[in-house]
């Protein structure tokens, strides 16, 4: 039941807020998405265009990660369509 | 595609642009469906090694192996992560994990964009000739996001920030989302990142006209892209018992019909169903049906399968009947039956027709392809309209580009109307949308990048628009298909594209990412939205007064309120001198007394290329419209030789 309710969310980090105890942003990033989920996978980390990851999370994890230190936004997953 | 680039002008590409071969440095990276990578679109022959800057891949998957990759198409990547996510591991046995396209419409716009040349293309006959993309020696890249299920905005994104990682320079996006704000949009916020690279963002305008407020991908750095018709057409007549005929559409091809009129039957009254008429699946009544032609009327369903509808049932055939949403526009269908569409008021005709005879006949003249066809381009339909629902101050769509019946490569993996029943496989197939005109404007923007290599993306936009045509060779106003009255820049932008002359414009109106990050100050994003989108600790100045008309874009959109208000607006503009030296003054042209217009300076004196100069433009309301009323006007300046167009747009609310 708690994985139906997950979404896909797409985390945007201010990059240049990454703690000085951390090698490589996506082991900050990585932390961060621990901090809210123990099971939570990122499916996506964003290098160019933006500085971020995606994952699954429920309502709640998405809640309590935008709360996280250098967490710019929390968006939920948008479905495109073709023109 | 055939046609489009006699159409545009292109017939000849190395008379026009000579610098072909730089061409082959700019690779078109395509969000999309995925490609075909057997269409003789992507042939390699005559192209020299990849550029050296390329740092894409060729990913292996279902169906498809890095050999499928060659010197055209240099990269091809799949993102699925998002989709499966939400919809579960993808079943291989229906769609290809890998960047092999089941769905036809990544080929289609990738073999649009910079497809090869390739001698005998057609659908059944229709629309031959030698197919070609507007870009023939440009590279492509294809990165597959698209898939059954949808479009998902984290498999977007990853395709964007690895498409700029694999250096791009040009990013075509046939796809929408809702209308969100820039920094909740993925396509808004991968573009912004892309060009800040100095990569061009051109996507489709979206297929929700002719409503007004209907656009997607309204981002001022991205070039949003409407559809127009061509110079060429089907036809297909409905020629009814009391001797009437009825302009139609058509690419069927197969049984002909009896040569002798047949009987004709309104759906409606072939069926037991409160919507009977649409001809959707289950609806129709064998026996009152078979042998007989079928009038449907559009809507719900796809029309082509209204025609496997009505096929199913015994029918000989269809006649597909506009409703008010569509009007006059006629879009052909590659139909499994004899089959054609009419307008709104010829379908009104026919079932008055029906309703006044006992024994209602009719048959089907099929004409094949016919060019030359005028007026054209008009604006489809289909194409969304301004004004911008974000950001009311910026003008769009930027422009128009051909994007109805549209022939270009289609992929193996299924028939030309994309129906399970329809086991035909065809090389070449004509669909129509602004999923057709944006790829126009992606390979149109390669060859200006090959010829100006130094070009932002933002003068490559400006290049594309301040050229744009809005009359036909007659000095006619380009019409709009939906009112068959003239277009307004809420329309056609800027007007219809003309590569020829945007080779040379001029002047442009260039546009850094400074400039950007002021527009969004002066939308009074937080630094958190403007961190999210440029990933640095821009700021705002609070000392500074931001404004949203100093953006410096090729057009203008100007607002006043109906009741009192500011009733003076300034705009100011710079443009850049990208042409030889030389004096350019201004012209104002304006459809409403009610709005004063004056620029300083009126003239603009350039002695060296990259000069720049600036101007300012005071709209003063001397009165008031109503509510929801609009008008337009045009700035052009001009030194003899350029002419340096600008649409505006006045709006009352």
């Amino acid at each position: 039941v708690e994985e139906n309710q997950k979404t896909t969310y797409i985390i945007r980090m201010a990059k240049y807020q990454m703690p000085a105890a951390f090698e490589h942003h996506s082991h900050w990033y990585d932390s961060s998405l621990k901090s809210v989920s123990d099971s939570a996978e990122m499916l996506y980390t964003y290098n160019n265009v933006v500085h971020g990851f995606s994952t699954k999370l429920t309502p709640q994890e998405a809640d309590s990660l935008k709360t996280r230190p250098g967490v710019l936004s929390v968006w939920p997953e948008l479905r495109y369509e073709l023109h | 595609t055939t046609r489009t680039p006699e159409f545009l002008g292109l017939g000849k590409t190395e008379s026009v642009y000579p610098e072909s071969d730089s061409v082959s440095d700019v690779v078109i990276g395509v969000l999309d469906t995925g490609v075909w990578p057997e269409s003789k679109s992507f042939d390699d022959t005559g192209l020299g090694p990849v550029p050296g800057s390329w740092k894409g891949s060729c990913e292996a998957g279902t169906n498809f192996t890095a050999s499928n990759c060659n010197r055209k198409l240099i990269g091809a990547r799949f993102f699925s992560k998002g989709y499966e996510a939400t919809l579960g591991p993808i079943d291989t046995s229906r769609e290809s994990k890998s960047p092999r396209d089941d769905d036809g419409h990544g080929t289609h716009t990738a073999s649009t964009a910079a497809g090869s040349e390739v001698e005998g293309a057609s659908l059944f006959g229709y629309a031959p000739g030698t197919a070609r993309g507007m870009a023939t020696r440009a590279r492509v890249a294809v990165y597959k996001v698209c898939w059954v299920g949808g479009c998902f905005s984290s498999d977007i994104l990853k395709a964007i920030d690895q498409a700029v990682e694999d250096n791009v320079n040009v990013l075509s996006m046939s796809l929408g989302g809702g209308m969100s704000d820039y920094y909740r949009d993925s396509v808004a916020v991968g573009a912004f990142g892309a060009m800040e690279k100095g990569v061009f963002v051109s996507c489709s305008a979206g297929n929700a006209g002719p409503s007004s407020f209907s656009l997607s991908n309204l981002a001022p750095w991205i070039t949003t892209v409407g559809a127009g018709t061509l110079d060429r057409d089907f036809p297909a007549y409905v020629s009814l018992g009391n001797g009437m005929n009825y302009s139609g559409v058509s690419l069927y091809r197969g049984n002909s019909l009896p040569g002798t009129l047949s009987p004709l039957v309104y759906a409606a009254n072939a069926s037991n169903a409160t919507n009977g008429n649409l001809c959707m699946m289950g609806t129709l009544i064998p026996e009152k049906v078979a042998g007989k032609i079928v009038l449907c009327d559009r809507g719900v369903n796809a029309r082509v399968q209204k025609g496997a509808v009505v096929k199913a049932a015994g029918g000989l055939g269809m006649i597909l009947a506009n409703t008010a949403a569509n009007g006059e526009e006629l879009v052909a269908d590659a139909h499994l039956l004899p089959g054609t569409s009419v307008g709104q008021k010829s379908g009104d005709e026919i079932k008055k027709y029906l309703a006044s005879d006992p024994k209602p006949t009719v048959t089907i003249l099929f004409e094949g392809t016919k060019v030359g066809i005028q007026p054209s381009p008009v604006v489809a339909a289909f194409s969304s309209r301004g004004p911008n629902t974000i950001t009311p101050e910026i003008l769009k769509p930027d422009i128009i580009a051909p994007g109805v019946n549209i022939i270009a490569g289609w992929s193996g993996a299924l028939g030309p109307t994309g129906l399970p029943i329809d086991s035909r496989r065809v090389a070449f197939n004509i669909i129509s949308g602004t999923s057709m005109s944006c790829p126009h404007v992606s390979g149109l923007a390669a060859l200006l990048k090959g010829a100006h290599p130094e070009w932002s993306p933002a003068a490559i936009r400006s290049a594309l628009m301040t050229t744009a045509y809005t009359v036909y060779k007659n000095g006619q106003r380009i019409l709009d298909i939906a009112t068959g009255k003239p277009s307004t820049p809420f329309d056609h932008g800027a007007g219809h594209v003309d590569p020829v002359v945007a080779l040379d414009p001029g002047l442009v109106y260039d546009l850094t990412v400074d400039d950007y990050v002021g527009f969004l100050c002066a939308l009074h994003y937080t630094d958190e939205q403007i961190s999210g989108l440029t990933r640095n600790k821009s700021r705002c100045d609070t000392k500074q007064k931001y404004s949203v008309t100093d953006l410096n874009y090729p057009s203008f959109a100007v607002n006043f309120l109906s009741t009192g208000g500011s009733t003076v607006a300034k705009y100011s503009r710079t443009l850049t001198n990208v042409g030889p030296p030389g004096t350019y003054k201004v012209s104002l042209k304006s459809e409403t007394q009610l709005v004063k217009i004056s620029v300083a300076p009126e003239t603009l004196t350039f002695g060296q290329l990259s000069e720049k100069k600036s101007y300012t433009v005071t709209f003063n309301a001397v009165g008031s419209m109503p509510p929801n009323s609009n008008s337009f006007g045009r700035i052009e300046w001009s030194d003899g030789k350029h002419v340096v167009g600008s649409p505006i747009a006045f709006s009352w609310s």
